[in-house]
């Protein structure tokens, strides 16, 4: 529910990346171009991995950077993206922690930035 | 909205998908034993010398291998009088037994580097390896307690390698690569009963088997929020648990030894993990292993919501039920040691848990995290993994040497002559 391993997968992600820029004192879209460099160019079933990668860096970079810069946590950035979500009847599931206004709260004042580049993206829910 | 349709995320959860079959995705004459290593191949099962023979893999008792490596032993050919290695050095006298483990993850050895989650242990480089570790399935069964047989140097990887396999081939070094993991992520003794079909093993023309029935924890594990309706009941377990082994009994070699391993107490997890922060909450000391559990929790992405949780109540109860299917377990190997017509049976408490209080005892209180996964806050880690094999060994040294197969007093003419026997 709520996105389940998606989500979970979403902000360890996201979180890892953000921790990485800091303490590798990288700027995140350096961190994002290395994210593909070291995956091979094929696994053993034949898929680019490497190729793959790049594109979903060349899809969601702009966006995340966007994110990154405005502080949110990767709670905030993953319910952005719709990994995340809070079904109907359910509790809202977190892991960092709670930013200020609550995660509806900060996606309200994000909502002009995700639709600049989630229309972009041509992803029919925006 | 589905992720996995978005580009760049589509060939990567296809690649996930393929992998869930759990059977060798390279198996060209389908007799269950692969040459290739990941996608369920030699890393689970000993490797295959001839992808095109069905009746060349490891476990066959051969005929004499003077021309080929029927069993893939690397033992073949024959001495300066003619005589084959195989009759000589492997004698039909000696009683030879390959292993095998129908488990769960913990048997598989579920392990997420710490390198992947912990900024400051991160590395690019240990990215690498990202397509091996996802065609298996986030398991090390080449590391694992039951099958393991290499020690892999990369730091994604760290920690000793003991396993029951190693054992055995170092007391008989005719067993070379009979070896088959089995064991599924988050299977309990209902998927058992589909996941025991994947055994490869002829029952009159290959040699008995070490079977090691171990379960741990899903019969009492899931990821439902009304965690304790969904837990095997002690009636299902010992259904389930009877099929098994009349599954067994109908389908493996004569004189073949099965282990019943218990469940473990998984209430050891949340005491042991309560006050340390989880791998990504380390940099910013800001997520603690509770955090971490609710949260897994709250998606019902879980892979335990009655030992994963901070809820004393219902890890209390958890261990009930727990302790009541290790009685099924008990009652099962009592009642039926010696009735089945090809195997003995045996009970062995989860070993986990002895190793767990030796290492407190030795190391302190609060030492135990030691012992587990940091990623997932709840599986064995490498050094448990060893330590379990290596407690395992000594038990049924002392308790069930019968199970181990006989001492080859050959060893030294086969490592002189055949070296590593081809690798795995």
């Amino acid at each position: 529910i709520n996105g389940g391993y998606y989500c979970f997968g979403c902000t360890m992600a996201v979180g890892v990346l953000q921790q990485i820029a800091e303490v590798h004192n990288a700027s995140i879209s350096e961190s994002l171009e290395s994210v593909c460099k070291y995956l091979p160019e094929l696994s053993s079933r034949g898929t680019h991995m490497r190729r793959e990668c790049q594109t979903l860096i060349r899809l969601l970079g702009p966006v995340l950077i966007e994110l990154f810069y405005t502080h949110e946590t990767p709670d905030v950035i993953c319910h952005a993206l719709r990994f995340c979500y809070t079904e109907t009847g359910e509790r809202e599931c977190r892991l960092f922690p709670l930013p200020k206004g609550g995660i509806p709260g900060r996606l309200e004042k994000l909502r002009p930035i995700l639709r600049k580049h989630l229309v972009k993206l041509n992803i029919p829910e925006f | 909205l589905e992720p996995c349709s978005w580009p760049g995320l589509k060939r990567i959860c296809e690649l996930a998908d393929s992998v869930l079959d759990h059977n060798p995705a390279v198996d060209l004459d389908g007799d269950g034993f692969s040459s290739v290593e990941a996608l369920r191949g030699s890393a689970w099962r000993g490797r295959d010398c001839s992808d095109v023979q069905k009746n060349i893999r490891p476990g066959v008792i051969p005929d004499s291998d003077k021309d080929l490596d029927a069993n893939c032993n690397g033992i073949y050919g024959v001495d300066a009088n003619g005589v084959p290695y195989e009759e000589t050095l492997c004698p039909k006298n000696l009683t030879s037994r390959g292993i095998v483990v129908i488990g769960d993850s913990a048997m598989a050895h579920f392990h997420i580097p710490e390198q992947w989650v912990d900024a400051e242990l991160f590395t690019w480089e240990s990215f690498s390896h990202l397509p091996y570790v996802l065609e298996n399935e986030f398991d090390w069964p080449m590391m694992s307690s039951t099958t393991g047989f290499v020690n892999i140097t990369w730091p994604i990887s760290p920690g000793p390698v003991h396993s029951i396999y190693l054992q055995m081939k170092e007391r008989n070094r005719c067993v070379h690569r009979d070896y088959q993991n089995l064991a599924v992520n988050g299977a309990d003794s209902f998927d058992t009963q589909y996941n025991q079909k994947r055994l490869s093993r002829d029952p009159v023309n290959d040699y008995p088997l070490l079977v090691l029935f171990a379960l741990v924890g899903n019969d009492v594990c899931n990821s439902y929020p009304d965690t304790l309706s969904h837990m095997t009941t002690p009636e299902e377990m010992r259904n389930n648990v009877l099929k098994s082994l009349e599954y067994l009994n109908s389908t493996i070699p004569a004189d073949s030894k099965v282990l019943l391993v218990g469940l473990a107490d998984g209430r050891v997890l949340y005491d042991s993990m309560y006050q340390r922060f989880h791998p990504i909450g380390r940099h910013n000391q800001d997520i603690t292993y509770p955090q971490f559990y609710d949260y897994f929790g709250c998606l019902q992405a879980t892979p335990c919501q009655g030992w994963m949780t901070s809820n004393a109540t219902l890890r209390d109860l958890t261990f009930e039920r727990a302790d009541k299917l290790n009685q099924v377990l008990f009652d099962v190997a009592k009642t039926y040691k010696n009735k089945f017509t090809n195997l003995e049976v045996n009970f062995l408490e989860c070993p986990l848990m002895t190793v767990l209080e030796d290492w407190e005892r030795v190391h302190g209180p609060g030492s135990i995290h030691q012992l587990v996964e940091a990623v997932d806050g709840f599986h064995p880690n490498q050094k448990a993994q060893s330590l379990i094999a290596q407690y395992s060994w000594k038990y049924l040294g002392k308790y069930l040497p019968h199970y181990l197969g006989d001492l080859n007093p050959h060893n030294h003419q086969i490592r002189d002559i055949f070296g590593d026997q081809g690798g795995h």
